[in-house]
């Protein structure tokens, strides 16, 4: 299964995660 | 040979070929004739969308996939394990897997009565630390791709581009190359998508309107929250159509949603993989405003999968939860699969996902969340928050 994110942020959002990593639920993928 | 070859009389006959000819029309008229017939007579709105990739492709294609999750369902969730086998047979499953056991809060394996249980696990609270940052992942998983939606072209996996409009189910002109220009056609909430429509060419362009689900044309305003389903039939090139619990509509997301100034659209795409732990949490604090139930297909999700059918997310079964945070526009669309068809939403009780009698692709049913907060006009949701999850079958 996959989810799906679509949202509106400032320009300055930046992700900090990369393709293919591994991640757990409540661990940080972006941040303004 | 040679003598027989010389000295036999060659005489002409004139075939009768316009019998022949006349034989072949009539029998091709006969076959189209019956078609039309079938065709009249099949008053089910089942369309099945074109779908076009490598042979891989075809040969899932062919396979009854929703059936067979449903089936695969009705094995895991009603028949009980016997409990001398429940220990083996889970921790098989966690062995091929991955699933790490240490985490789960209930670790007596015996007390889960089927394997439908058992993927519905919950962890232990304090496994997974909530960081404090605008966004956090949703579930546990793997990052398949991330990025801005350019223009409504969103980056899929290797390349391939969808723009995000038609990912709502826009009506598409006959695509030039890859990028398919969109027609501003407004979907009705219970569409019956052309043939043509839901034609998966690989590169297509897809859109966050075939996404989410975009505002119907014509129909009546309903208002109706949460499990009250409301609906308007009418006629429709002979058709019966009935517009499933219509309630409130989003305006065309790609023309009337105005990003605000500074800001710009943003995704991010999370693949779980069958040993994960599948339930799915808030990604920051939102309120839902609404969620659109598209009933699809249920191909399996896996990147493998994405790369052979970089459409898919189009076409599989999936309810996009739409709402707003602090910065603007804000969405959730958990996508089922053929393992996990079903999708759960802990404050949507009336939602029922992978049903037999659903509409084919290319529809969706659309419930308001208004009344869940009068003040929030939504369901308010903190970081963290348990949402749901999806099920097995």
């Amino acid at each position: 299964s996959t989810i799906v994110l679509v949202f509106e942020a400032p320009f300055e959002f930046r992700f900090c995660m990369k393709p293919g990593q591994k991640i757990k639920y409540g661990q940080k993928i972006g941040e303004i | 040979f040679n003598e027989a070859w010389k000295k036999t009389k060659v005489t002409w006959y004139p075939i009768p070929i316009g019998i022949g000819i006349t034989f072949i029309a009539f029998q091709h008229m006969f076959r189209v004739y019956a078609r039309e017939k079938r065709k009249k007579q099949d008053t089910s709105t089942e369309i099945r969308p074109i779908i076009i990739g490598p042979w891989q492709v075809y040969l899932i294609d062919t396979l009854p996939l929703r059936a067979l999750s449903r089936l695969w369902g009705r094995i895991n969730n009603e028949y009980n394990l016997p409990v001398w086998l429940r220990e083996p047979c889970f921790k098989f499953y966690s062995w091929i897997f991955k699933c790490n056991l240490e985490e789960i809060e209930n670790t007596d394996l015996k007390s889960y009565p089927n394997l439908g249980s058992f993927f519905y696990r919950s962890l232990k609270p304090g496994v997974r630390p909530i960081e404090n940052a605008a966004l956090v992942s949703p579930a546990d998983g793997r990052v398949l791709s991330f990025g801005l939606v350019n223009n409504g072209k969103v980056e899929q996996v290797k390349g391939i581009t969808y723009s995000l409009d038609a990912f709502l189910g826009h009506k598409r002109k006959e695509g030039k190359d890859d990028v398919i220009e969109q027609e501003k056609h407004v979907v009705t909430s219970t569409h019956i998508a052309d043939e043509k429509e839901f034609a998966n060419v690989n590169g297509i362009a897809y859109s966050l309107d075939a996404l989410l689900g975009v505002d119907p044309a014509g129909a009546t305003k309903q208002d109706s929250s949460v499990g009250e389903d409301a609906s308007v039939r009418f006629e429709e090139n002979g058709f019966q159509k009935e517009l499933a619990v219509v309630t409130k509509f989003a305006t065309p997301f790609s023309s009337a949603h105005k990003v605000r100034e500074g800001n710009t659209l943003y995704f991010c795409v999370i693949y779980l993989a069958p040993g994960d732990y599948h339930r799915f949490h808030s990604p920051t604090n939102w309120v839902v405003e609404m969620r659109r139930h598209f009933a699809g297909e249920l191909f399996s999700v896996s990147p493998y999968m994405l790369k052979m059918l970089p459409d898919l997310l189009v076409l599989n079964e999936r309810v996009a939860l739409l709402g707003r945070w602090r910065y603007g526009f804000f969405s959730m669309i958990p996508v089922g699969a053929t393992n996990v068809g079903s999708i759960r939403i802990d404050f949507d009780k009336a939602l029922r996902t992978n049903r037999r009698e659903d509409l084919p692709v290319g529809t969706y049913t659309e419930v308001s969340y208004k009344k869940a907060s009068k003040l929030l006009g939504g369901q308010p949701l903190r970081t963290g928050d348990e949402m749901g999850g999806f099920c097995l079958g």
